[in-house]
């Protein structure tokens, strides 16, 4: 398996050499991507390598075949239905975010407990009823699901998606989410992270 | 300094210990901390310690002294205004969050380059002109902006903040940001974040 932080870099690498295709370049070297981003050119190579991509000694990585590894190794390839709960602030501007879709995943629906959301669309998704997420997480066989409800619901929310199948949970609540083994929860603290930057500005500071 | 992945537990113990006191408990332990988190206990000290707390053995760490400690480590003790560029989608939600002022962050002001966005409020958050960016930064002597606008404007916007006088930039964006050695940016890639939640389900489908 590719390891993570290699996997978190693999879309820059992606943007940068679509650019390039855009700018009718067949090849791109380690050294212009590294130029680019900001990074060592050894560990550009590495990364790119990684994926399969295989590079040309002065000539560099082909542009079309590097971006159909990468697209590969990221799984853009293969579209996932994806399903959101809670469509509050947060909900509505993943949901209308078309980003997600240009890199395969589909989010299919949003659930929300409040009435007077249920029935209304956010970018053509529609918002349905908290009670059916249970039955169409089976149904549908959805593996991901995205988690936006106050930090109060969460807990509750995860058992029912839980009980329901779902393998992984993308978790934008603060709260800390308790799953078995098997179920994957990747944490998007976003209060957390801008504390640790302002922090870090605290101690560029003190220098 | 306080290394990053013990920032970043912190508003987890935090939030906790704030339990712990509305159950109205005046001493708490690393073993409760880490069972709750799902942490292991000697990990759970060593980030007290890093925030000055202290704990009395077979007692624990004081409930309220240590909420103390934990807020004046992640300076929630200080307000800081922040600007956010980039009022869409994404940046209303980030403007509606009560979450920023709770630790401290006093999002003061949005800036849109929209006619028809500008003059309006979001929570009370006025929407300003995009051209009085570098101006009210300077006057403001505001230290960190949210950037929530579109890739292609990115940079752009990124060269106005610095010039203006930021000293860190939280990134929304999917760009890879070029900034001078003493700004600091915290990229927050949700594309590559939930790419790598889907590549980390697939590879725990293959074991
Ligand atoms: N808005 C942000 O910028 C932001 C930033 C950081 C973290 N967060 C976190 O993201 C989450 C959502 O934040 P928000 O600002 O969108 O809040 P919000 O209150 O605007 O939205 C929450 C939505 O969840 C729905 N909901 C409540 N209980 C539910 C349940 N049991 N089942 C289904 N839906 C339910 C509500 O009806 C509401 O529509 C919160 O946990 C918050 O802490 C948000
Ligand atoms: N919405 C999401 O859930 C989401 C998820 C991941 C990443 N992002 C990233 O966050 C950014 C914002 O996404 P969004 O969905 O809110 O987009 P959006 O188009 O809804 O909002 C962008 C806003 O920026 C403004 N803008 C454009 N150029 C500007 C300039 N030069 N100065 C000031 N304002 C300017 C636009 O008028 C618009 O209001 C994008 O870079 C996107 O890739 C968004």
């Amino acid at each position: 398996a590719i390891p993570e932080p290699t996997l978190k870099r693999l879309p820059y690498y992606y943007k940068f050499i679509q650019g390039q295709r855009e700018a009718r370049r067949d090849f791109v070297s380690c050294t212009t991507l590294a130029e680019a981003l900001g990074l060592n050119p050894i560990q550009v190579r590495k990364d790119l390598q990684a994926t399969g991509a295989v590079g040309r000694p002065k000539v560099g990585y082909h542009v079309e075949t590097t971006l159909d590894a990468i697209e590969e190794c990221l799984g853009y390839h293969n579209t996932q239905d994806i399903f959101l709960v809670g469509a509050g602030h947060l909900g509505q501007a993943l949901l209308a975010y078309p980003g997600f879709a240009e890199i395969g995943f589909n989010l299919v629906a949003a659930f929300d407990a409040d009435p007077a959301k249920v029935g209304r669309e956010v970018a053509g998704k529609p918002i349905l009823e908290a009670s059916r997420l249970s039955d169409l997480v089976r149904r549908m066989h959805i593996q991901i699901a995205i988690l936006a409800v106050p930090a109060a619901a969460a807990q509750m929310v995860t058992d029912t998606l839980v009980r329901a199948g779902i393998r992984a949970i993308w978790n934008f609540t603060p709260t800390r989410l308790a799953v078995p083994r098997e179920v994957l929860v990747q944490d998007e603290n976003l209060l957390a992270s801008l504390s640790v930057l302002s922090k870090q500005l605290e101690n560029s500071r003190v220098k």
